[in-house]
């Protein structure tokens, strides 16, 4: 298969040059002043880069560890473009939308992750436990923001993650792995999609008695999660792994804080 | 640009003696470059040095074992050498590759990492 480039604004003229093989890397190697025009428009926060760097580091290893083996050739973190903040005493409701537009047709998706920052203060470890609803939201025409406090009726089971927070560590990132939810909105090759997200989370204690719940300060200190794509870019110019590497895709673990954050159903936990 | 002496097969028995000094055989050599000298540092933020390596050197006539070459090199070779001296001899090109992974900021601030197949020679042969 050729390197589909609908998404590029290459020259013909450059592709036919190189007979069609170019990929973004060789485009910028070889063009004189490509990148002359290439001016990001949005610069990413640098927590963000950071969080990549690691990826970068941990994936680009030569000797891979064994939790770092994946099939991936390609991960793309898309942080928020719009965003509603909608938040009373129960809820904490964001109405968010990703661009896709990057995300290549020959880019098959593996694994999607809302990746989530917690910040905090807290001087003795913590637990929190915060169930997470996620539902597709049909863009409104007229307005960006459109009140859904009083539509909460769930669209997937609702996910369950624990944060544990430690004065030494200030910022703990999560990935809630939302791959079964978004797989058919990006299989279908979505240039945007928009997300009605519920986050709550609560003091992860012992229920006393009187089962008062303490409503748990991380959730006031989150930002919007951004969405981190795991794809396999299936095109000639992208490497591709052998299947007799051996290297099975083991996307399931969060190697970022040593511990995996499985998200749990509410139903299983039950049981 | 000193060459890499170690570019030997795996294969190759250890009772072959190293080469102690440089020839102008078949090699590879490092060829390195920052992506800021290239001017593409504002959308490649890692890694910040690439090194593609390249192949140079002359083939030897007995290039079969050494470089893992096909037989069809020495029956290039003896064409050159017998034949027809218009035929070029065999030349020394990479025979393997490493991929290079790259981390970019795309134009639309989301940043991706990518692996490009084959952008780093890692051995050479004579064909």
């Amino acid at each position: 298969s050729c390197y589909n480039f609908e998404n590029e604004s290459v020259e013909p003229d450059v592709s036919l040059h190189h007979g069609n093989i170019l990929s973004p890397l060789l485009k910028a190697l070889s063009e004189q002043n490509p990148w002359g025009e290439f001016t990001p428009r949005a610069k990413p926060d640098s927590r963000f880069v950071r969080y990549m760097k690691r990826l970068y580091k941990l994936s680009s290893k030569p000797d891979k560890s064994p939790e770092a083996s994946h099939l991936y050739n390609t991960a793309r973190l898309i942080t928020p473009r719009e965003e509603c903040l909608e938040q009373n005493r129960e809820f904490f409701m964001q109405d968010i939308s990703y661009s896709l537009n990057r995300v290549r047709s020959q880019e098959q998706l593996l694994k999607s992750v809302l990746l989530y920052s917690f910040d905090h203060n807290h001087v003795t470890p913590f637990t929190s436990l915060c169930y997470l609803d996620v539902k597709e939201q049909k863009p409104s025409r007229d307005q960006m923001c459109s009140h859904h406090l009083s539509s909460t009726q769930q669209s997937v089971p609702l996910l369950s993650f624990r944060v544990h927070t430690e004065r030494r560590v200030r910022r703990r990132w999560v990935e809630v792995d939302v791959t079964s939810f978004l797989h058919p909105l990006i299989q279908a090759h979505k240039k945007d999609i928009h997300l009605l997200i519920n986050l709550t989370c609560v003091a992860d204690m012992v229920p006393r008695p009187g089962g008062q719940v303490h409503k748990s300060p991380v959730e006031l200190t989150h930002r919007s999660p951004s969405l981190l794509l795991y794809l396999n870019d299936t095109s000639e110019v992208a490497y591709q792994r052998r299947a007799t590497q051996g290297r099975m895709v083991d996307l399931t673990s969060n190697h970022w804080d040593g511990k995996s954050t499985a998200w749990e159903s509410a139903s299983r936990k039950r049981r | 640009g000193t060459p890499k002496s170690t570019n030997l097969p795996e294969t190759m028995p250890k009772l072959i003696p190293m080469y102690d000094f440089p020839t102008d055989e078949c090699d590879l050599y490092d060829f390195r470059v920052s992506f800021s000298q290239l001017k593409l540092d504002h959308w490649i933020i890692a890694p910040q040095k690439y090194n593609p390596r390249y192949c140079k050197g002359f083939c030897p006539r007995a290039v079969g074992y050494i470089y893992g070459s096909p037989v069809h090199t020495m029956v290039q070779n003896i064409i050159y050498e017998k034949l027809d001296s218009s035929v070029p001899r065999p030349s020394c090109v990479p025979s393997e590759y490493n991929p290079l992974s790259v981390l970019t900021i795309e134009n639309d601030g989301s940043i991706a990492y990518k692996e490009y197949e084959e952008m780093i020679a890692t051995k050479c042969t004579c064909r």
